[in-house]
């Protein structure tokens, strides 16, 4: 899959769900 | 249970919507389905009266979303006492739009040569999710981040068996789409839209706990009373 930045963005997103 | 079609959303059994004892003999049972892209009200009409029906046509009232049938109700002999007939009702959402409430509520007319019959059901909104319900992932983020926390709604599924596969999976069959899969720290957190008949999106946030039959679903849509409903269909699918 193509690197533009959104794969990083879903990962922190996620992150910050769940440790806000 | 219900039917689950390779090419349709979940189906639910047919219910009786018109007993015969308010309708003068004549029973209506039916249910709701979406198989690529086209609505049905599927419908069996029972005749239990002493004499024969004919002249059947319905309409529908205004409702939330449109609903309307596309084509005339089609009984196409007269129904003689005790027959049963099934009917594809066609519908499209191009009709006349009035807020309900509940907001899948649907006021119902049948008639035939005796008299004219009401009743009202209440619709899966998952037959309203199109087929093009997945959302560009750069605009989900746009978006996710752009409806305030105060709009975003809160459910527990509870007792759900699937994993995370098995629930995109079986979601994406109801056009719920999966628009990216993340683990943190041993949950799955999964991201996800829907896009209604009408243009309304809901987008979604469905977390998978290790060990934990219950799962999180947070949603956000810019028409606040909405969720509740998509919470329904997300339950309706994830257990049948």
């Amino acid at each position: 899959e193509m690197d533009d930045g959104l794969d990083e963005a879903f990962s922190r997103l996620a992150q910050s769900r769940t440790n806000p | 249970g219900g039917v689950g079609t390779l090419s349709g959303s979940y189906v639910a059994p047919k219910t009786v919507w018109l007993p015969a004892m308010k309708a003068k003999g004549l029973e209506i049972s039916g249910t709701f389905s979406r198989q690529v892209g086209s609505i049905s009200m599927d419908l069996v009409l029972t005749n239990k009266a002493l004499q024969v029906m004919s002249d059947f046509a319905i309409q529908f009232n205004r409702n939330s979303f449109g609903l309307a049938p596309a084509a005339p109700l089609q009984v196409h002999a007269p129904l003689t006492p005790n027959q049963s007939v099934e009917i594809s009702l066609p519908l499209n959402t191009v009709g006349s739009v009035m807020k309900m409430d509940p907001l899948n509520n649907l006021q119902v007319a049948v008639k035939n040569n005796i008299d004219v019959f009401y009743f009202s059901t209440l619709y899966p909104l998952h037959i309203l999710f199109v087929e093009d319900g997945k959302m560009e992932r750069q605009t989900f983020l746009a978006t996710w981040k752009d409806i305030p926390n105060d709009n975003e709604a809160h459910f527990q599924i509870k007792e759900c068996s699937l994993n995370a596969d098995a629930v995109s999976s079986k979601l994406q069959g109801s056009n719920i789409f999966t628009i990216a899969k993340r683990n943190v720290e041993g949950q799955d957190m999964l991201y996800q839209s829907l896009k209604l008949t009408n243009g309304i999106w809901v987008l979604a946030e469905l977390r998978i706990q290790p060990n934990n039959p219950n799962f999180t679903l947070s949603l956000k849509c810019r028409a606040p009373e909405v969720p509740l409903y998509i919470y329904q269909a997300y339950e309706t699918i994830l257990k049948n």
